[in-house]
């Protein structure tokens, strides 16, 4: 952890990083969740914009059209026109940064826009150059900006409660009390807590977290709450309307002492042996991962039946992945040996929902990832492998152990540049520190 | 297609420049705001 804090760099250059590696940026248009997501098909290379000019040597904020020469998830590789072919002066931009407008902004509000003084004696005739390349051409729409401001808000107001997975005792449930939101994400408080700083964050879209009184409504028994705990004076409810909506499942089918594969919550690099302990009502199930359940199964885990983290039994051998096993099986385990062993069956493989989308992600893909160990990071990451539905991610600079499965809908992945977007800091890999 | 995809999806529209020698309008193409 003192490593990692060591880390922390607002700075960090991710044009001159994916440029290094060789590497491409996942697409805004990947992450259905993030900001400008729908939009951003309409950026592009070729695309015009209004763009401050650095080199000039005024004192006052002056302008000059740019050119997109690449995109890399919120951020572009811009050319100032009159450059040419010229690519000395390229510099990478969060396009949605207050610094990057619709051609044409500077006239609406009187500005002149001024060439770049290494370029400024190229033309004689600004007008002419300008009219050729700027007709016929894209660039934002005008109200572009206000377009980004909408899409990062959240319907999620601070001071509004809800009820969320104790980070402590992953099997139960406490009443959190959102202290912060950043770009969708919520910094929560245990309501429940004598201390200050217990908090725990996540993606307002996030799994984890449900309105008052779900616990009740599908019977997860463990909830840390005072009896009266459905209001809280001074404070609001979040709505059921805010949170995502999950697939409406009448029966599930699953039964307690079916075994299945499940993504460990406390170790999300590892695909492991598990078993349904309960299940719940509205297809929830409570999961315990073979080999590590605490006697008292506050290890237990409450994921949907419809969730992208369990898999019928067989799923990690069908798809080359190292399954974990009870210690007891380490070297000798087969499925089949096993259910003989612990009197067990497999549930169905039908019972599962194997929607694929054609989520568009490629291995190699850089992109800005959650260290869900420790929720309030976000790092530089790699896709390192594709199995469906399920990404492979890497933190950029860390031990393979760190790596974490993904669901390719995750709220807890971001494009490029989705930190300096939202103003969070984003963890640099450990060897970009100088 | 493509041609009705990108007629529905982007509108022409003129933009004022504003340089130092004087102002000018150009026909860009920018997404539609409505859609």
């Amino acid at each position: 952890e003192s490593e990692r804090q060591q880390c922390i760099s607002m700075g960090f250059d991710w044009g001159a990083y994916l440029v290094n590696k060789k590497s491409s940026a996942a697409t805004v248009e990947l992450f259905q969740h993030s900001p400008m997501s729908a939009h951003w098909g309409e950026i592009g290379s070729g695309m015009k914009v209004e763009v401050l000019n650095l080199d000039c040597n005024l004192n006052t904020k002056v302008f000059w059209i740019a050119s997109v020469v690449q995109v890399a998830g919120y951020k572009a590789k811009l050319r100032y026109e009159g450059f040419g072919e010229d690519a000395c002066c390229d510099f990478w931009c969060n396009l949605c940064t207050l610094d990057v407008h619709a051609v044409g902004w500077c006239a609406t509000i009187g500005k002149p826009l001024v060439p770049p003084q290494t370029i400024q004696h190229k033309y004689t005739n600004w007008k002419t150059f300008l009219v050729r390349r700027l007709t016929g051409a894209k660039t934002l729409p005008n109200d572009f900006q206000r377009r980004v401001i909408e899409s990062v808000k959240s319907q999620f107001l601070t001071n509004m409660r809800l009820e969320v997975v104790d980070k402590t005792k992953i099997s139960r449930m406490r009443i959190g009390i959102i202290e912060e939101i950043v770009g969708g994400r919520l910094r929560l408080r245990y309501e429940d807590s004598d201390y200050v700083n217990d908090d725990f964050w996540c993606h307002s879209q996030s799994a984890l977290i449900h309105p008052i009184g779900w616990c009740e409504r599908v019977g997860h028994k463990i909830l840390v709450a005072s009896k009266d705990y459905k209001n809280k004076k001074g404070f609001k409810n979040a709505k059921q309307e805010l949170f995502p909506a999950v697939k409406q499942v009448k029966s599930c089918g699953f039964k307690p002492g079916m075994k299945i594969e499940a993504i460990d919550p406390l170790n999300l690099s590892a695909i492991c042996a598990a078993t349904v302990k309960k299940v719940l009502k509205n297809g929830y199930l409570m999961i315990g991962i073979d080999g590590s359940e605490a006697a008292d199964g506050s290890d237990w885990f409450c994921y949907h039946c419809t969730a992208p983290s369990i898999f019928p039994v067989g799923f990690c051998i069908e798809n080359g992945i190292s399954l974990s096993v009870p210690n007891a099986y380490k070297d000798s385990f087969t499925w089949e040996t096993y259910l003989n062993e612990t009197s067990s069956s497999a549930a169905p493989v039908e019972l599962f929902d194997r929607d694929l989308p054609d989520h568009g992600f490629k291995r190699g893909m850089k992109l800005e990832a959650v260290d869900l160990m420790e929720p309030r990071l976000i790092c530089v990451a790699t896709v390192t492998r594709i199995v469906g539905r399920l990404l492979h991610v890497h933190f950029d600079g860390w031990e393979n152990q760190y790596d974490q499965w993904v669901d390719c809908n995750s709220p807890d992945i971001y494009p490029v540049g989705w930190c300096e977007l939202v103003g969070c800091e984003l963890q640099a890999p450990p060897n970009m520190l100088v | 297609d493509t041609e009705r995809k990108v007629s529905r999806k982007w509108e022409q529209k003129q933009v004022q420049i504003k340089t130092l020698e004087g102002e000018f309008s150009v026909t860009m193409w920018a997404s539609d705001n409505k859609k």
